[in-house]
């Protein structure tokens, strides 16, 4: 009925330390962790980075204004040695250490803890001894302490000692053989029974006394009153401001918006897009001053190419700010366009994406245009026939390039080739729909859209789908990949960092898959974004298989088989009958890097 | 009937349009 | 707030309040209103005003003399006059189903005329239009691939080509388009 504090130091301090264990051990075993693994990863990326061509020119030709944004904007990875969590994990083992000392040295503990019987420290046996060691060590022990074997000539208090360490033994062999007082000894911890037991709390009386009681109320009030509800609404706000796409929601709301009032008689074009981008509520976040008439402004300098001034002071740095957040607004508002199933809105969202990641405008030279040191006039002017395309570039010799792209020095030739030739480019092969371990697509099935394609660069000749042995395009039997059939695509290296001087920030390509009906060219479901996949064939002795190629020395094992597993969100119809699928492939980064193809989905017994 | 108008009016606006992109 | 103007008898809306959409709506009901009120017959019926179809009619009808005689630009001008004075010198309150049909008929025509006189763009507006109005037989996908091929849209023809098989699955004349345009896209990319 009557809980007392704990006056004599006893209890707290194991209190104290369980709660500083349970919080440090965890904390300093994931440090640790982290840090080695860290390393491991850092080494990695920068070795890829080395290898990866890409990246190397994109680093030569990004200019420094972009660089100083980045020494500026970019969060620099935390210091592993000097952190906040490494401060209270020392802070933490230190107060540990202290903790463990006091216990030492307090005597009212190591009593306590003397009184505590243990029947195999008595006996002097280990705590995993048998049963015939236990009689054997009682034995001898009894031998040496019984009082008929006790020597005369001892002193009175020796003999009690004696005589109360033979009634310990006596007890501790019986705690672990006699039936009895064995259950006596599990139950209470002692052989005679139930000892006398106190109940406590465990904290140290000094808090309650006058003055510390009234530090401790303060510290309650305070933390309720005012941290916790701070905390809460820190990080209410937080989430409730931002949607699952790290979107605002008054960005959201304004994308939305515009979708709903959306004419189906107007042409959606980059240039509205853009217009729409300009009211993200995160720009003005970023930037109260200014109106949305100045971050389209920013929007279409970055694409133009054109130096940023407002009022009359450089607004470089704002533009880079305001272009690195596209990303996500972008991918944002994709996300909407396929909640509103606007295929079209989906694809010219695509096509500004690349617009602002290459920073040119839409056109139709837009695949010349993105490569480094082409001189526009003299490629506009040109009077060799038409050339729009990577494909047509490469039909002609390094040096008639030269020409066509009006570029003389040699380096930056061989550097522009280098970048033309290294853009991903996709060979259909084969598109199926497949339900695993099925032959056909049965009613009510859940089939899935397997795509097989050749990554290949546009220097390289289109290998017809004939060339390649009906086995290497089959799918996999493998039980496993059966069972979850887009394991697969998860053990594809990630894309490298994309060439893409003009970006703010360092990226990597991905390739947004949008599955939409023909029946009715609406978006089925939210896209998949496709962010592993290899590009071997393009890295792989490039020249050597360009030639080879189409020969007689062809050997369709060159060439690595990409595959592309899109999930359906849906089942198939339970009618038989066939329908068609529209699957548009875009990449983000890239012009000339998309597929747009149609399905049919044969539905059978 | 107004709503074929108006998509009827748009026409000139989409062939700007389709002038300038392609 | 909804401002109405007595003598002229149309709303108005004030500026700060003017969206998009209101404008639309206020524009809408404004023509509404006015071709009731200049209606003068006080028994109209919804059936087209047969001075208006005698018009088109005869605007019509001399286009396809022309074509005819093969005078293929003179042909387009008259048939497009008359497609045009379709659909403005209307009531907008006539019958939709009929304005609907007579607009889809005589396009189709200025649509063939169009491809015939090489204005592959403005055939293209048609098609798209007329497939706005929920026309998707094969020979509208037809022509807008056949349109956006001369146009040298190769993927949007691309595109167009695969819906059209897509709903009508065994059509000769998509299949040989589609041939048409790999071959165009193939050249194009090299």
């Amino acid at each position: 009925l009557n809980y007392d504090y704990d006056e004599t130091n006893e209890t707290w301090p194991f209190f104290l330390l369980t709660v500083l264990l349970m919080i440090i051990v965890p904390l300093t075993i994931s440090q640790i962790y982290k840090i080695f693994l860290q390393k491991d990863k850092n080494e990695s990326i920068e070795d890829e980075e080395k290898k990866n061509i890409l990246s190397k020119l994109n680093d030569k030709y990004t200019s420094n204004e972009i660089k100083e944004f980045r020494d500026i904007f970019e969060t620099k990875k935390d210091s592993n040695i000097l952190s906040w969590k490494n401060l209270i994990i020392i802070i933490g083992w230190i107060s540990i250490a202290i903790l463990i000392q006091r216990i030492n040295s307090n005597d009212a503990i190591i009593d306590a803890a003397k009184g505590i019987f243990d029947p195999y420290e008595i006996l002097g046996i280990s705590g995993s001894s048998s049963e015939r060691e236990i009689k054997s060590a009682y034995r001898k022990l009894s031998l040496k302490f019984h009082p008929d074997k006790v020597p005369k000539d001892l002193s009175e208090s020796d003999k009690n000692m004696m005589e109360e360490t033979f009634v310990q033994i006596t007890k501790a062999y019986e705690a672990l053989t006699d039936e009895t007082v064995r259950e006596n000894f599990l139950k209470y911890g002692h052989p005679d029974g139930p000892q006398s037991t106190s109940h406590g709390i465990a904290l140290p009386s000094f808090l309650i006394d006058s003055t510390s009681s009234l530090v401790l109320v303060i510290f309650y009030i305070s933390s309720f009153v005012l941290l916790l509800p701070y905390f809460v609404s820190q990080w209410w706000n937080k989430t409730k401001l931002y949607t699952r796409n790290n979107l605002h929601v008054k960005t959201a709301g304004s994308f939305v918006s515009r979708l709903v009032n959306y004419k189906p008689s107007q042409i959606a074009t980059v240039d509205l897009i853009i217009n729409w981008l300009s009211y993200a509520e995160e720009f003005k976040l970023f930037y109260p001053d200014l109106t949305p008439e100045d971050f389209e402004n920013l929007l279409q300098d970055h694409i133009h190419n054109r130096d940023s001034k407002i009022n009359g002071k450089d607004a470089n740095m704002m533009k880079f700010r305001i272009v690195a957040k596209c990303h996500t607004l972008l991918h944002g508002f994709l996300e909407v366009c396929c909640g509103f199933r606007n295929l079209e809105m989906a694809i010219v969202c695509m096509d500004t994406f690349k617009c602002i990641v290459q920073g040119i405008p839409m056109s139709k030279d837009s695949q010349i245009l993105q490569l480094p040191n082409v001189n526009e006039e003299i490629f506009k002017n040109g009077s060799i026939d038409e050339i729009h395309t990577l494909g047509k570039l490469f039909t002609f010799d390094n040096e008639k390039i030269g020409k066509i792209l009006g570029i003389k020095d040699e380096a930056k030739l061989s550097e522009t080739l280098s970048v033309a030739s290294n853009i991903p480019q996709f060979k259909l092969l084969r598109a199926d729909f497949v339900v695993p371990g099925e032959e056909y697509v049965t009613p009510s099935s859940t089939p899935y859209i397997s795509i097989k394609v050749l990554v290949r660069s546009a220097k390289q000749k289109i290998i017809p789908t004939e060339k390649f042995p009906t086995d290497l395009l089959k799918e996999s039997d493998d039980f496993e990949d059966l069972k979850n059939p887009f394991a697969s695509m998860e053990r594809e290296p990630l894309m490298p960092t994309s060439f893409a001087p003009k970006f703010p920030t360092k990226r990597r390509n991905t390739w947004c898959c949008l599955i939409a009906l023909q029946k009715d060219i609406k978006i089925l479901q939210t896209p998949y974004r496709l962010e592993r996949l290899s590009l071997s064939n393009l890295s792989k002795d490039l020249d050597k298989r360009a030639i080879k190629e189409l020969g007689p020395d062809f050997n369709p094992e060159d060439w690595e088989i990409g595959f592309i597993k899109l999930p359906l969100g849906q089942q198939a119809p339970a009618e038989l009958g066939n329908i068609y699928m529209r699957v548009v492939i875009k990449s983000t980064d890239y012009f000339g890097a998309d597929l747009d193809l149609t399905m049919m989905m044969q539905v059978r017994e | 009937n107004q709503a074929l108008s108006r998509r009827y009016q748009s026409i000139l606006k989409r062939k700007e349009i389709c002038i300038k992109e392609w | 707030t909804i401002l109405y103007n007595q003598n002229s008898k149309l709303i108005k809306c004030e500026d700060s309040d003017l969206t998009e959409t209101r404008e639309i709506s206020i524009n809408q009901i404004n023509k509404l209103s006015a071709a009731i009120i200049a209606e003068s017959n006080p028994n109209f019926t919804p059936q087209p005003n047969d001075e208006h179809s005698k018009m088109i009619k005869s605007l019509f009808e001399s286009g396809l003399a022309m074509l005819k005689q093969k005078k293929m630009p003179e042909a387009l001008k008259n048939i497009a006059l008359a497609v045009d004075m379709a659909q403005r010198g209307r009531a907008p309150y006539e019958a939709f189903g009929i304005q609907l049909q007579e607009i889809q008929f005589m396009l189709r025509h200025k649509i063939d005329l169009s491809l015939i006189t090489g204005r592959y763009l403005d055939a293209l507006q048609d098609i798209e239009f007329l497939m706005n109005t929920g026309m998707n037989q094969a020979d509208v996908y037809i022509r807008k691939s056949d349109a956006l091929l001369k146009l040298s849209q190769f993927d949007e023809a691309k595109i167009c080509c695969e819906r059209g098989l897509s709903l009508h699955p065994n059509e000769t004349k998509l299949k040989a388009l589609m041939l048409e345009i790999n071959r165009r896209l193939a050249e194009y990319n090299g």
